[in-house]
């Protein structure tokens, strides 16, 4: 099985 | 003040129908050199980056910043009261509580204006550093978009796998599997039908079907797609405007 990664795991919020 | 005009209001119409169905509420910063949006669905898969330089109106003018924060379903109501081929014009004060949307056809002599709400959405804004790609892909958008929509019966994944002459779509459900196969190719007299592919690294990716689904709603702005796929990073689909864009972040599925 494959995880959905979010955005969160690549960009941070400002 | 803001008075934003598009020569022609199918283009606001098609930028918003692109991303509508996976955004909801949308801050637009405008400001003297054009109006950018960002926003990022529910499931913080996917991001939307939508710019609209000067240079895609036929008039233009800020002179003041000003974020207009609109539901999108209820913008789209209005746009759908305009003719495609009248003008539109957006106008919104300094410090708006609305913004007025103003069709015309100069041949008709018709006008019709239309005041749409404004929303304060509380929405943080992700930073998206300068990311390193491993593959870079132009192909027309009506191809991907018929990839994405064909593979997406048979199940919820699809992979992309790109080695140095090969972009391989495969899809494995539970009724069956397909595949599809693109090299690529120059087409001389047709340059937007051709498929161009840069590959510093081969990628092997997995998305959600549904995320793809959502970001080939922008075809119509466009028809040409660029695809940069990485395997750190988001892969990133950009729809290009007369000046401007609009660009989906789609966050990959990786094995647990």
């Amino acid at each position: 099985m494959k995880r959905q990664m979010t955005l969160n795991n690549f960009f941070t919020s400002v | 003040m803001l008075e934003a005009k598009f020569a022609e209001a199918s283009l606001f119409k098609r930028i918003i129908d692109g991303f509508k169905d996976c955004v909801s509420l949308v801050n637009f910063q405008c400001k003297e050199d054009g109006i950018i949006a960002q926003a990022v669905d529910d499931s913080r898969v996917l991001l939307v980056s939508l710019e609209i330089g000067v240079e895609a109106f036929q008039e233009y003018r800020c002179d003041h910043p000003v974020t207009l924060g609109m539901d999108l379903g209820s913008l789209s109501k209005i746009l759908r009261c305009g003719n495609n081929s009248d003008t539109l014009t957006l106008i919104a004060d300094d410090k708006p509580d609305s913004i007025l949307l103003l069709f015309e056809d100069t041949q008709r002599e018709r006008i019709a204006e239309y005041s749409l709400k404004l929303m304060d959405i509380d929405a943080d804004f992700l930073k998206i550093e300068d990311l390193q790609y491993d593959t870079t892909l132009m192909m027309p958008s009506t191809e991907f978009s018929k990839v994405v929509k064909d593979l997406s019966q048979l199940t919820d994944s699809i992979n992309i796998m790109v080695t140095k002459e090969t972009i391989k779509f495969v899809a494995e459900g539970e009724i069956g599997t397909g595949s599809v196969i693109l090299k690529p190719v120059m087409d001389m007299e047709k340059p937007a039908e051709s498929i161009k592919l840069e590959m510093d690294q081969p990628v092997d990716l997995t998305f959600g079907a549904k995320y793809l689904l959502d970001i080939v709603k922008g075809s119509a702005l466009s028809d040409r797609i660029g695809i940069r796929l990485s395997s750190e990073a988001p892969a990133l689909f950009q729809f290009d405007l007369s000046s401007g864009f609009l660009q989906f972040f789609l966050a990959p599925k990786f094995n647990d």
